[in-house]
């Protein structure tokens, strides 16, 4: 555990609070993805099964059952209890094809062909693009609110963080993994556009709005 | 190694 680890597990943490405290305080989902989520629920459930099998360590096993539960808890608020305020109409990025191809490849191209390395590798690679359906809603509508950006932004920075753990790792532990930095590095590249949005608007104090 | 009873990281 090195500080990039930890604060990029932190900067995770964050953004699943935020969102859910978001929809919790508003009584509200609209700007949010109910897609996207369906896509987290889904990477941490494939991710997270080996809960049942392999014991890491103490704050390795909460911080999957806080990620899986959170994931699941948003999924409810968005179809369930607010599902009146769920934006629809603009959330209509097509999953499976997003779904399909990670499936595909994570068969393909993967440590080991057994049912949890291949999943693991799924949860990887889908984790990647996860937040398409997001980023496809915002670009719709053309704005966010702002704590739907500090939400972007906290899931953004988390695996730019572990870029940098995984860095260090190489240097320091000769540790390297290399299915989750190529994913982590297209997840990463995919928040770019919104990062620079994000320091050019948001820190600034205006609202989130897209160039016409 | 990287394989699944490896992984430490979420």
């Amino acid at each position: 555990m090195n500080i990039f680890r930890l604060t990029g597990d932190l900067s995770h943490l964050l953004a699943i609070l935020i969102l859910l405290w978001k929809i919790w305080k508003t009584r509200s989902c609209s700007g949010i993805s109910g897609r996207s989520q369906i896509l987290f629920a889904t990477v941490y459930t494939a991710r997270y099964l080996d809960l049942f099998t392999n014991f890491v360590s103490v704050y390795n096993s909460v911080m999957k059952i806080i990620f899986i539960a959170a994931a699941f808890a948003t999924l409810y608020l968005i179809y369930v209890k607010f599902k009146a305020t769920y934006d629809r109409n603009h959330d209509t990025f097509r999953i499976e094809f997003l779904l399909a191809p990670c499936a595909l490849l994570a068969l393909i191209l993967n440590h080991e062909f057994t049912i949890l390395e291949v999943l693991w590798t799924f949860s990887i690679y889908l984790e990647s693009v996860a937040i398409l359906p997001q980023l496809f809603l915002v670009s719709k509508t053309g704005e966010a609110e702002t704590i739907t950006s500090h939400y972007l932004f906290a899931l953004g920075s988390y695996r730019a963080l572990y870029l940098l753990n995984w860095i260090y790792r190489y240097y320091f532990e000769g540790f390297f993994d290399l299915i989750a930095i190529v994913a982590g590095i297209v997840q990463t590249v995919l928040y770019c556009d919104f990062f620079y949005l994000y320091i050019t608007r948001v820190i600034k104090g205006r609202a989130l709005k897209l160039p016409a | 190694q990287t394989l699944i009873e490896n992984k430490d990281e979420l």
